[in-house]
């Protein structure tokens, strides 16, 4: 079971900073292992730093910010587990839009499967399907629509 | 295992009988503020045998069950199911809710225990707790996580 | 103090019944006194019905109609107290473009003074002064834009 | 009494003396993630004498004085400061935290008591309780908010 953890937690570190550097101009990141006796029963701690600063206490992040490294701890999570399919709910709501250009990126090149529910235009290009969803009379309907006709 | 569609009726605010496409890359769905868009979420979490009224967004059980209003009469069950496609083979996961407290779930169409459901998953790599699904305002609340729920959600994987 | 009270809490209340009809369409608002004796004692709930709907628990409204109450809530306490300024920090994250717009024109309609941080380029449109604010090495620097320069 | 100027100085990631004109109207602050728009928030209800780290992002008191960087020495000081203009007469609160601990309130160009500036701000309608400052993600914590804060909050302001 030990040797499973770190071979699973070394995979995800390697994600995790490779997400990082991506989403973070000049950050890094990775998670440590808060050492006390036996791997499975320690915390995992995420340590992140902005570009030439010194290590960043997590809370002290900006609200894009930590969205951003929620977004590459998903991803990384990604990389132990393609099986799954991920819903994303307005996750790109704090992200400015440089950050969610490049969030569409990382969506695009993912192989996995992502439901994505969003009111940013810049994200709605990244579906391959879109679903448009209205109430009326107190009742969701949903239609298919094509892509051309959102962005108008 | 890829997730093929998405089917619900009479659960929230899907009245009617709703069937969702689901792409093997990249689903989008849109619409305006209150029109039903986090309410799927909330249906793919209580399929997946979700107990928690809380993260379904509801007080009691039956708040999952469309309610009615002056046009509609309140529905008597809610349903929804999961249609995934693995290796060429169909596999479809339910589950159903009536008014008079009934609730089962359906796999393939035979009433199964939610044990059987969560075997069937697990061994496709999903986790119990399906950390892939991310609700509304909840990002940085991921990143705010104690240590130990994190080293929790990588044994999960592992 | 009990007549103060009252006086207030009917102002208030006034106002949000107006705003609630204004940023919802066809849905009703307002304030209860839960009454347990004393005035001064008691809580105050929000109830809030859609267009046709039953009364709707708070908690079952979207993330986007919370918001709505929520600004519904701060502009009719405006009301009862205009002098103050309101600082509103990406209020409007949760809105679709319909609401958004709402938001924007209340924004211009109100005489009171409102400092508002957003990405969304529709509610920049409602800025007399508009301060950039960036990174550089670390440092925050803020310059001075005009309406025409953010909207390219 | 209307709000004329913010001045910002060492607090935060504002290690230049940073001045923002306020408009009688409608001031937008825009700006990518990160590059200290909610800082400019902090300061606000930090000048107007907020005590609780928690609400100002921070966890120890020097956490708000600019740590600096590579390229930067750390400041000395977090100055913040507010001009009002009131019927024709200008109107100044700061507050001043040096690295040593020493922290003090200024009225006017006079060292005061945090008694004496909230004195001049409610005789002005502004409560102890800045309930008129929403920040980042707070906006539906208002809705949720217990009956007895509503109550509070609409006593403050009677
Ligand atoms: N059991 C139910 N029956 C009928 N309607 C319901 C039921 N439960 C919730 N609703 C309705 O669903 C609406 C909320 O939908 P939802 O949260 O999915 O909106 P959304 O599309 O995600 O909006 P936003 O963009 O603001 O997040 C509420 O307004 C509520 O009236
Ligand atoms: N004492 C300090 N000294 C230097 N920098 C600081 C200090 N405290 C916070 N910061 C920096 O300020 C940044 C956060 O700024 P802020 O939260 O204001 O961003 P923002 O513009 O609101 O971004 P967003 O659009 O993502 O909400 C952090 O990245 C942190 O590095
Ligand atoms: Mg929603
Ligand atoms: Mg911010």
């Amino acid at each position: 079971a030990r040797e499973q953890f770190m071979k699973t937690f070394n995979k995800i570190n390697e994600a995790f900073k490779r997400y990082v550097e991506t989403l973070f101009y000049g950050g890094t990141g990775s998670m440590r292992i808060i050492e006390d006796g036996d791997v499975l029963e320690s915390g995992i701690e995420i340590v992140i730093s902005k570009a030439g600063k010194r290590v960043q206490k997590l809370q002290l992040l900006s609200g894009g910010e930590k969205a951003l490294v929620g977004i590459a701890l998903i991803m990384s999570m990604l990389e132990a587990n393609s099986g799954v399919f991920y819903v994303l709910d307005e996750v790109d709501a704090p992200l400015d839009d440089y950050n969610s250009e490049k969030f569409r990126r990382l969506l695009e090149q993912e192989n996995s499967q992502f439901i994505v529910i969003t009111h940013n235009k810049l994200i709605m290009e990244a579906g391959d399907i879109v679903h448009g969803v209205t109430m009326v009379d107190g009742v969701s309907k949903v239609v298919q629509v094509k892509m051309e006709e959102v962005l108008t | 295992m890829k997730l093929k569609e998405i089917f619900i009726k009479g659960f929230k605010s899907f009245a009617d009988p709703t069937r969702l496409e689901i792409s093997d890359k990249v689903t989008v769905v849109v619409g305006p503020n209150g029109s039903g868009k986090s309410n799927v979420v909330d249906a793919i979490r209580w399929v997946l045998g979700e107990q928690s009224m809380k993260e379904i967004r509801a007080q009691e059980r039956e708040d999952v069950v469309f309610w009615g209003n002056e046009k509609r009469p309140p529905a008597q069950t809610a349903y929804v199911e999961l249609v995934f496609e693995d290796a060429g083979n169909r596999i479809t996961i339910a589950r159903e809710l009536s008014r008079d407290g009934n609730s089962r779930y359906i796999l393939n169409g035979d009433v199964v225990r939610l044990k059987d459901i969560r075997e069937v998953l697990m061994q496709r790599g999903f986790g119990k707790n399906p950390y892939s699904i991310i609700g509304q305002g909840q990002i940085d609340k991921i990143v705010s996580a104690s240590p130990e729920s994190l080293r929790m959600m990588i044994e999960e994987i592992a």
